[in-house]
């Protein structure tokens, strides 16, 4: 059994959820915030046969999109004066996935 | 050290909660969406010395239930002609569980 | 491949993804809730490189710091004769770590 911790952002989390019913993959969503961006992002955890990662991992490639987001960075604080940075535009990839080895699995 | 992640119904999260407390493991708590059902459901990150996970597994199975949930299948998008699906009774079990094997383990 | 779990108090959270960002690690963060205190706080996913873990580390300890809160424990349901019990001094830790060994890795 392997667990699959995969990455995504909001807008491909309904499709990727959508693909694996569809494909009888079970898996549980958190809702969760990137760490630079500080935007909101979707966290999936899929537990799958080992020899069913691939195909799981596969899904995610299909389902999910790199992005260009633009974001304003932080302007210095206090100083009126300065000019408001320029935005910059930052590349979002599709999906961050880790897959981690289950020792033990139960369903009950 | 394992780390254990339990998947289980909201309904059953709070007793949960208590029993870990009362036999004094320590746990964090991620409330989390079901991929299929799209309902809430809670997830349960427990972080315990090897030797006390089959106590673990066992206070989960002590204090979380299978139950039945009624859902009604989408309707066919724009066809109002269309008679609305018959409810259907999904079983959800009372709780998914992944042990996972800890590398490095610290609290300060 | 390791990924980091970390949880921390949410006063820590802010200062901590800064400076994970200023040494340029990647994290995600999670909403959580403590299982004793039922107080919210933060559950970071930091995947790093295996020699970078022990850097990591660093920081979440540079970061996040042990505090004192004073709680009131529940009072006996029902018994309105009974006196409030007193307020008691929890000691909250600056951050519960468990370092996984991820088997794959994919960004795209
Ligand atoms: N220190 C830095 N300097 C310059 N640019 C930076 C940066 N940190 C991140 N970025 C850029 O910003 C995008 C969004 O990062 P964020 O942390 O908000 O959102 C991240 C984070 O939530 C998660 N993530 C990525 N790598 C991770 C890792 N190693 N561990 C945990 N979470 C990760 O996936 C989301 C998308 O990441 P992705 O790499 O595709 O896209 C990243 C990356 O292109
Ligand atoms: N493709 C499908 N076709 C037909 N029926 C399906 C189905 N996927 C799920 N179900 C049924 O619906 C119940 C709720 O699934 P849900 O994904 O909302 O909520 C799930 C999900 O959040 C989590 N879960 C279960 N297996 C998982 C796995 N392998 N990986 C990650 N999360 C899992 O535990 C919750 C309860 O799962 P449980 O299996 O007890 O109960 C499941 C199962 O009986
Ligand atoms: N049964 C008990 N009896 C008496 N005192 C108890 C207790 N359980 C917890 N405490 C105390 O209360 C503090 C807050 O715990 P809480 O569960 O709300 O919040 C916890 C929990 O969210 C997480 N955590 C700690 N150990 C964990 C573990 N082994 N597995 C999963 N999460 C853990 O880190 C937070 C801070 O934990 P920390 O140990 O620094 O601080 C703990 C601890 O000092």
């Amino acid at each position: 059994m392997r667990l699959v911790i995969a990455v995504v952002q909001d807008k491909d989390s309904g499709r990727l959820a959508a693909e694996l019913v569809k494909r009888g993959y079970r898996a549980t969503k958190l809702a969760s915030t990137g760490g630079f961006l500080k935007a909101g992002n979707t966290t999936f955890l899929i537990g799958v046969e080992n020899d069913q990662v691939d195909n799981v991992v596969d899904c995610i490639r299909h389902s999910c999109r790199a992005r260009e987001q633009v974001v304003t960075p932080f302007a210095p604080v206090g100083n009126v004066e300065a000019v408001m940075p320029a935005p910059i535009a930052v590349q979002v990839g599709g999906a961050t996935v880790f897959v981690l080895d289950v020792e033990h699995f139960e369903h009950f």
